[in-house]
């Protein structure tokens, strides 16, 4: 699964999801990726939220979906609130599974179950990226 | 607010010999997002631009790359949705079209959330997406035998095994799938 969070100037934001599923799936199976509040979310208000992982457990506990209602809720920031949530999924579910977070205040969260994630995410001059547990690199555009 | 175009390349048991490059997937394709929002000054647009150069890169489960049904057969999906109007596109069961998620937000254009099957298929067509011909371009050699290695554990009976990756696993209790 590929996916893409963005907040304009103004705090537009935008999130997009695209995958091809899981090896060996049956013919005809819906993942995560197609279904608000699973794979994908995006409210102004709030925040936007793309996940990736295990399709069958995202669907279960409403990834994105929960991630935005901590941030809406609990007051979490996104590298919270994704951390926690996450977290909380493979504890429950044993599936594992990833997501990029922007919150309405432009702050990123990213974190991740599963062995890796890659991501990366331009702010201002400054390009991030990593793909390994606790991985954050930056390099000046 | 600062502008910020984030993005993922996929969560997993990713192989060592796939790091670079993802790395380097990832990176190109927050770079084009965040062209294109200072392009354009729409977060749709950067959104879609970056999806789409990952479904193009065969390093990517999405488009060109992506994984392969228990046929052999590409089968994709994709969302995309505006957090100022709460709009959505989806789309699911989707065949022969490189960029699913464009797709996906040619959805957002109809009264729906969400077309799938033949419906988004006859659709696409009527939208002039390209039907790539002959059926299963979007099949790589990488997919096939992350297929095949997924078919030999079944025969193995490691049905508690699930590959995403050749040489990855996630092991689920025996009664799950995926």
């Amino acid at each position: 699964t590929v996916g893409a969070v963005a907040i304009d100037a103004n705090g537009n934001i935008a999130v997009a999801t695209s995958t091809g599923g899981i090896t060996g799936k049956l013919p005809g199976r819906v993942g995560d990726t197609p279904l608000v509040g699973a794979g994908t979310y995006a409210d102004n208000r709030v925040g936007g939220v793309s996940t990736t992982g295990h399709g069958e457990t995202i669907m279960k506990y409403c990834l994105a979906h929960d991630i935005l209602k901590r941030i809406d809720f609990l007051g979490e920031n996104a590298q919270t609130a994704t951390e926690k949530a996450c977290k909380a999924m493979t504890d429950r579910l044993i599936g594992t599974a990833g997501a990029i977070t922007i919150d309405s205040q432009g702050r990123v969260g990213i974190s991740f179950t599963s062995q890796r994630m890659a991501w990366a995410y331009i702010k201002g001059s400054t390009i991030a990226y990593g793909i390994e547990q606790n991985q954050h690199h930056e390099e000046a555009l | 607010i600062e502008p910020v175009v984030l993005v993922h390349g996929g969560a997993g048991d990713i192989p060592v010999e796939r790091v670079e490059g993802k790395l380097v997937g990832v990176k190109r394709a927050a770079r084009i997002g965040y062209e294109k929002l200072s392009e354009t000054g729409c977060v749709l647009d950067a959104v879609e631009e970056a999806v789409r150069s990952m479904e193009l890169d065969p390093y990517f489960n999405a488009g060109y790359g992506s994984v392969l049904t228990s046929e052999g057969n590409v089968e994709m999906e994709a969302s995309i949705m505006n957090g100022a109007t709460l709009r959505a596109g989806c789309c699911s069961l989707v065949k022969d079209i490189m960029h699913p998620i464009s797709l996906a937000r040619r959805v957002m254009k109809t009264p729906h959330n969400f077309l799938a099957g033949d419906g988004v298929m006859q659709f696409a067509k009527e939208e002039g997406f390209e039907i790539l011909s002959p059926p299963g371009q979007l099949v790589t050699d990488y997919a096939r035998e992350a297929l095949e290695e997924w078919k030999e554990g079944q025969r193995r009976g490691e049905i508690e095994f699930a590959r995403t990756e050749i040489g990855s696993s996630n092991k689920y209790n025996k009664a799950e799938v995926g």
